[in-house]
């Protein structure tokens, strides 16, 4: 019972919502490094933002990812986030388990800093994402993104680790999507809630969307 | 539906430093 009053008041929902609305902030901030990605309207660069926000917070949290307990370890133990952790945040295994088997599968791609930061770019700077007026230029930004993430791979990547590498990463965006999906109906879910939207942060309410409003 | 603004978003992209 004490299980079911943690869930029900979703303890870790705070925590987890400054954590997210902090990373939103790395990800614009990283965004807005992207060659090419400051001369897009204003609009395309918020329709590319909030689309891929939740993407690229899966991606950027690889690196605190850990194999050892399947845990994300930042620095010390005092910042171990597991699954359970983000269940008592709202959300459930259906995106959990998935989740951790696409942290699992990106890790072990091994992928240089230089691969990860790319792959965050191109995921950022995706043409098809609902919404965006400039599909071309959009696309020709990400080609030139993609271009670079092919040859650096041929260049400094040595087999056998470079074996189908970009394939693979590709379908690592893909698997992105169904994530981001699975994501959006549980956030949608738990912002019906006014007792728990109340609990998110204004950043967090504007770029996951607000339905109580 | 309301429209949206996206207010925190613009000042974000605007601001030279994150």
């Amino acid at each position: 019972s004490s299980m079911n009053l943690e869930f029900s008041q979703l303890s870790m929902l705070p925590h987890l919502a400054d954590l997210v609305s902090y990373s939103i902030q790395k990800v614009i901030g990283f965004a807005k490094m992207i060659p090419g990605f400051r001369d897009l309207s204003a609009e395309d660069q918020i329709v590319l933002l909030k689309s891929s926000a939740i993407e690229v917070i899966m991606l950027r949290s690889n690196q605190s990812f850990t194999l050892e307990d399947m845990s994300w370890t930042c620095g010390s133990n005092d910042f171990k986030y597991r699954v359970s952790d983000v269940t008592q945040a709202g959300h459930s295994m259906d995106l959990l388990e998935p989740l951790v088997k696409f942290q699992v599968g990106l890790k072990k791609l091994n992928l240089h800093e230089e691969e990860h930061v790319l792959l965050m770019a191109i995921c950022i700077l995706s043409p098809d994402r609902p919404g965006v007026q400039d599909t071309s230029l959009v696309e020709s930004l990400q080609d030139k993104l993609s271009e670079i993430l092919q040859t650096y791979i041929r260049c400094r990547h040595p087999p056998p680790g470079s074996r189908l590498l970009y394939a693979k990463m590709i379908q690592k965006l893909a698997d992105l999507r169904s994530l981001n999906e699975e994501h959006s109906r549980q956030y949608r879910c738990l912002s019906f809630q006014p007792e728990h939207s109340m609990q998110l942060t204004p950043l967090v309410l504007e770029v996951f969307g607000n339905e109580i409003s | 539906k309301k429209k949206e603004n996206n207010a925190l978003l613009r000042y974000l992209l605007d601001k030279d430093d994150v």
